[in-house]
């Protein structure tokens, strides 16, 4: 798809319908409108944007029916063919403005083949004008296609798929939760639980550790599509590329990675494989693929498939200086090669050979800009591009400069 | 492209990956043609974007794919497609 574009810096948002539709049989303005503020909320009522209509010339988002050569690079042909675009956020005069082909039958509640329903067409095109590019998921409401009408405007639920883009750009509203994922029954929410009872005690101490990102440490990290996962418990948080936590709220491990026994507590590690870019979850002696975020058929299978001759591993992670993977377990790390499926010669070797790292990691994860993280307790270690050696400065919190952590909540008396 | 392909057909495909990005437009002052080559990747990208086999071949359900109604904006980058023409 496109290269990500520029979001809007302001979080309030003008808009306003300059000119309407010239068959007004089939919309009225007033339904135009209605139909545009409701397309407009499906993505304001997830992420932290504000849209109100005005009535001056100067709107963020102007509004057009027009047709055929309109003077902005993307003439319109007819009826079919192109039906409407967006221009994404930036500096230009132009940033936001959402175009329609009058030459459309635009309809609303009506079949498909009645002509092109308004609301699904207007939620596409504002996808655009927040900033997202097209995206060739089949589920998602960015895809380039028109796929007929999407529904009540005021029931319509935006794909996961969609939510988790704009939540990249944008973060997330108070009140959203990301793990709910419509239509899917495994993301149903869990019957409550009674807590007082003896038997969920342990239920309580769980949820109230994973969900204290704060002040606990973590037991396996990983950037997984360039994205940073940390996985606490049954929980685990997610952060984008740039950093900014997609939720301050973990989501539960087993509504997102699907596959794995529902009795797993926890897991030790987890890596992105280099090459296919399936992703490898290790618990104990034994280990999962997945395939995007389902694992595959055959799972788990025992870590000595790795030539692993230990009963678990500490950390795991792809060092980008070589392409190779390293496990940890206590005072000795081995090398393996994903791309050859098989474990280096000479290993495994001490890990005083990572110069100040501590022993026992918890895990590892290499990051985009180079440097490959190791994390232990609450603390992190950094070490850059292709040296074995910690810079100097660490370990640092990793409450404070991964999960927004405050110095007061980081410095809990906890810490001690 | 497929042995029953006509040239209306072929053209309309051509202009439409170039439209929306998976061919470079043409060059206005050689008129430099596409190479089949690039026309095959071009094809080959457009199926696996849209969801259908990768043939790289102009068949009917990529040429139902080309008509039906879309967005106007193009769904690969210049920059990417000089960058995948690099490699």
């Amino acid at each position: 798809s496109l290269t990500p574009q520029n979001k809007w810096n302001k979080r309030h948002l003008s808009w306003r319908v300059r000119t309407y539709p010239k068959d007004s049989a089939l919309l009225g303005r007033d339904t135009v409108r209605a139909l545009m503020y409701y397309a407009l909320k499906v993505w304001s009522d997830i992420t932290p944007l504000n849209f109100h209509e005005v009535a001056g010339s100067d709107a963020d988002i102007q509004i057009d029916f027009t047709k055929a050569d309109h003077n902005d690079g993307y003439p319109f042909d007819g009826p079919g063919g192109t039906v409407a675009h967006a221009f994404f956020p930036g500096e230009r005069f132009t940033a936001g403005d959402t175009h329609f082909d009058d030459d459309e039958a635009w309809t609303f509640r009506s079949p498909d083949s009645h002509g092109m329903d308004l609301f699904a067409v207007a939620v596409h095109e504002f996808g655009h004008a927040i900033g997202l590019v097209h995206t060739s998921a089949m589920e998602s409401i960015m895809r380039p296609y028109y796929q007929g009408p999407v529904g009540d405007p005021l029931k319509y639920d935006l794909p996961y798929e969609d939510k988790v883009r704009v939540w990249q750009l944008y973060g997330v509203r108070d009140s959203v939760s990301h793990t709910n994922q419509p239509g899917n029954p495994s993301q149903t929410p869990e019957p409550p639980v009674l807590l007082d009872l003896p038997e969920n005690r342990s239920t309580l101490l769980v949820a109230q550790d994973a969900l204290d990102r704060c002040t606990s440490h973590f037991d396996a990290v990983a950037q997984i599509r360039g994205e940073a996962f940390f996985f606490k418990g049954k929980y685990f948080w997610r952060l984008t590329r740039e950093k900014h936590l997609v939720s301050l709220r973990p989501a539960q491990i087993h509504r997102f990675w699907r596959g794995l026994p529902p009795n797993l507590d926890s897991v030790d590690a987890v890596y992105e494989r280099p090459g296919d870019h399936k992703i490898v979850f290790f618990k104990g002696q034994k280990y999962w693929v997945f395939k995007d975020n389902n694992v595959e058929e055959g799972y788990p299978r025992p870590i000595s498939d790795f030539g692993l001759p230990v009963d678990g591993v500490d950390a795991a992670f792809v060092w980008l200086h070589n392409d190779k993977t390293y496990f940890f377990k206590d005072n000795n790390y081995w090398r393996y090669d994903d791309h050859f499926r098989r474990m280096d010669l000479g290993f495994p070797k001490d890990t005083t050979l990572w110069k100040g790292l501590p022993l026992q990691l918890d895990d590892a994860m290499r990051w985009s800009d180079g440097s490959s993280y190791f994390f232990k307790g609450k603390e992190y270690w950094r070490v850059p591009g292709s040296d074995m050696e910690v810079e100097a400065g660490y370990p640092r919190l990793i409450a404070k400069d991964w999960l927004r952590c405050t110095e007061m909540q980081s410095d809990s008396p906890d810490s001690d | 492209a497929a042995p029953s392909l006509t040239t209306e057909q072929l053209d309309t495909g051509v202009d439409w990956l170039s439209k929306f990005g998976y061919l470079p437009p043409p060059d206005p002052v050689t008129g430099q043609l596409q190479t089949k080559e690039a026309l095959t990747k071009a094809i080959k990208v457009m199926q696996k974007f849209g969801g259908l086999k990768e043939t790289g071949v102009l068949d009917q359900a990529t040429l139902g794919l080309m008509k039906t109604p879309r967005c106007s904006l193009p769904d690969v980058s210049q920059a990417e497609g000089a960058t995948r023409r690099r490699r």
